[in-house]
């Protein structure tokens, strides 16, 4: 189709351009409130050594970028006013508001657990963010995401006494779809398992 | 765009045939995981004494249908291969494995809060579901599926005290993007709420 190949010579170009600045850019892509913008806060407060700047993608609000300023970061809202998913050019656009030195580039991807894997965004690697509370049945009902992913990261590990949702069926699961990607279950709100999270970033 | 207008003439011509028959045809949206299935499974149970269908929308696999069929209802699985939601031709299609005397037709779309919202299937009403899971801010922050929906059903209520979620600010979230819509909180899990839902149902 046309458009992923406009969109994958944008996303070379900003591939280039975040690694000539020796920034780490991240796309984090996950159901709607599977718990990016909770996980970004307490990775900005996790690695407050580091300078890191996020672009936020919404359908609609600038909530999620209120949020990420006031937990120390540099952020940038992008509203795509209906449009399920970042392109590689809305992300160039928004790099103008930011500065260019930044350790960690974080791209918060729209809500959406299907189109988002499609486009490339220049992004060093893809992050999966799955909640116990979807359900074990995900990577293979929807495994697009999952093979695209370099990591997984099962969240809200905190909830498991209280939903059946079977982690380990989860795992083998995603390891079918896509063998290589690595897997690190926590919980941003009791910080349980943050740490493996946050030494794989700083690899 | 092209593609809307054919889908509409056909979804016009599946909400003839649908009233027709006198079924009452219900596309249900959400987030993945959101709780769709368990709360069929708990509506098949709930209504036995109704014949009941149900097209189950999917990327890949057919484990939803076979829950369907499990609960004692009868059940297609589309798989989409990668599109983000279904739309009226694969409805169509689907209703040629499904007999046409059914008190109620559930169709149960691919989990994502944004591109179903925009596909029209012929049904008489979009019932949106979100869970208290995702967070308050869901409304204001993917607001088309909640416009277009005449139904907003609060889902895992049972969770409330072990997540952050103001579900009055949900509601009144919901309210300002659709004064209109009707609100049912209820867990499929406990059955809290599911009578008020049945009764909606049988109206
Ligand atoms: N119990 C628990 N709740 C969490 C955790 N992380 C996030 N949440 C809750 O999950 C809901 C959604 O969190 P967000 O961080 O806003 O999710 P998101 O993925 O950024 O949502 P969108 O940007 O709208 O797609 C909120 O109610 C959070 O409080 C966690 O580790 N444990
Ligand atoms: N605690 C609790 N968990 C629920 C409830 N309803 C569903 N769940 C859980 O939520 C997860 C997802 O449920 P499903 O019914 O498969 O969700 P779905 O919306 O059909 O998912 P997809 O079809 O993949 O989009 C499962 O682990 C269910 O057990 C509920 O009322 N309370
Ligand atoms: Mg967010
Ligand atoms: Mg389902």
């Amino acid at each position: 189709a046309p458009i992923l190949g406009a969109n994958q010579a944008k996303a070379e170009a900003l591939r280039q351009r975040f690694r000539s600045q020796g920034m780490k850019s991240l796309n984090l892509i996950s159901s709607p409130g599977a718990g990016k913008t909770t996980l970004l806060e307490k990775t900005i407060k996790g690695l407050s050594q580091f300078k890191i700047g996020v672009i936020e993608g919404d359908i609609a609000t600038a909530r999620d970028a209120e949020r990420i300023v006031k937990a120390g970061a540099h952020a940038v809202q992008i509203n795509t006013h209906g449009a399920c998913h970042l392109d590689a050019a809305m992300v160039e656009k928004a790099l103008d508001q930011l500065d260019g030195d930044y350790r960690f580039l974080f791209i918060e991807n729209v809500g959406n657990l299907v189109c988002p894997a499609e486009f490339d965004l220049g992004e060093e690697a893809k992050v999966a963010i799955l909640s116990v509370t979807e359900g074990a049945d995900k990577p293979a009902k929807y495994p697009l995401v999952f093979l695209q992913s370099a990591v997984l990261l099962i969240s809200k590990i905190d909830l498991l006494p209280y939903v059946d949702c079977d982690i380990q069926a989860m795992m083998a699961d995603a390891l079918l779809v896509n063998p290589n990607i690595e897997i690190f279950p926590l919980s941003a709100k009791t910080g349980e398992g943050m740490d493996a999270w946050f030494d794989w970033l700083r690899r």
